[in-house]
């Protein structure tokens, strides 16, 4: 079925956004040689109750959201990431051993409800 | 912000944010794994990121460890073909005891590769030295890894050390000491011409470089290899 939102209100919807992380912002192009930086992503934007189970949402935030109907208490669920995928760095350590590891959930892939 | 820094900063595994001097030279062998490992990242392909196809060994860790040794016997005597001593000191104290070594490789750079640089073929001796035999005295060669003759010059050689990580799985070592020893061949070419081959040895103290590449695998990290049917 067709859902009827508007599309000023679909923009506001949970979606990934860009976010290029430079590793200068954050002084650690002194440590890092390699990557200078990287396309990290994040997650923003709104879960309304009636739109939960349409936005990538895990059947506990399905759940979470009908709770917050019965008891508003109970909070909405939130815009967060729902696959995110690994990045290589490759820097210098004090004791000048240069260092290549994979570090785990450093990209955010995609967003759902949760 | 500090405060978050560092907290992110021992989540990466890192007791505080390095500040190196400067950078040193990446090999190649690193850059080719980066670099292979971003292209798979950018174009979807899955990756096992516990095992470095590269170097066909499991792992999740790569360390490029710079030599902290010395040479060895500076005033020796002019007689002998011995063109250097050193005592190679590799700092392994960062290694974490969750960390299973699975390679451990020697590389020795002995310089740029030049028509002119053509010199005396070399012998290239590689000792163990064991552990505290380094406290005192001067280092002595114990038993011998690998003896390698080889044309001069020869860009860079590389030693697999097996047992050492065979050893280094069991005992924990924080440091490990090889003894280098690099003789230079006596040729028919070269008679005479002793000057030279001074020079030459000269050259190689100067260029020489050498570095410890471990691979260490995290089994919190890794879960072991699928057995085949």
């Amino acid at each position: 079925a067709a859902i009827s939102v508007s599309q000023a209100s679909c923009k506001n919807l949970c979606h990934r956004h860009q976010l290029f992380i430079d590793f200068r912002d954050l002084g650690w192009h002194k440590w890092i040689i390699a990557p200078k930086g990287f396309m990290a992503n994040y997650c923003h934007g709104d879960c309304p109750s009636s739109l939960t189970m349409y936005l990538n949402s895990s059947n506990y935030a399905f759940l979470q959201t009908l709770m917050h109907t019965v008891d508003p208490a109970v909070p909405q669920a939130v815009c967060v990431p729902t696959k995110l995928s690994p990045i290589s760095m490759l820097y210098q350590d004090n004791n000048d051993n240069i260092i290549l590891r994979h570090y785990e959930d450093m990209i955010v892939d995609e967003c759902g409800c949760g | 912000s500090h405060f978050q820094e560092h907290g992110f900063l021992q989540f990466l595994g890192l007791e505080k944010v390095p500040s190196p001097d400067r950078f040193l030279p990446v090999p190649r062998i690193l850059r080719t794994i980066f670099q292979d490992r971003e292209a798979a990242a950018a174009g979807g392909i899955p990756q096992d990121l516990c095992y470095v196809k590269e170097l066909r060994v499991r792992g999740n860790l790569l360390r490029l460890l710079p030599d902290q040794g010395f040479f060895l016997n500076s005033q020796k005597s002019s007689q002998d073909d011995s063109c250097l001593q050193k005592f190679l000191y590799f700092n392994l104290s960062d290694i974490k005891v969750k960390e299973q070594l699975t390679m451990a490789q020697l590389g020795l750079e002995l310089g740029p590769s030049s028509y002119y640089n053509l010199g005396p073929e070399l012998i290239v001796t590689l000792s163990v030295v064991e552990p505290g035999g380094w406290e005192g005295s001067d280092p002595k060669p114990g038993r011998m890894l690998a003896l390698h003759s080889v044309p001069w010059p020869q860009g860079a050689l590389h030693f697999n050390l097996q047992d050492v990580g065979k050893d280094w799985n069991s005992s924990r070592p924080k440091n490990l000491g090889f003894y280098l020893e690099i003789l230079a061949k006596d040729d028919s070419r070269y008679s005479g011409v002793k000057f030279q081959l001074e020079d030459a040895c000269a050259r190689l103290r100067h260029s020489l470089r050498a570095s410890l590449l471990v691979v260490t695998l995290n089994p919190e990290q890794c879960h072991p290899s699928r057995r085949r049917r």
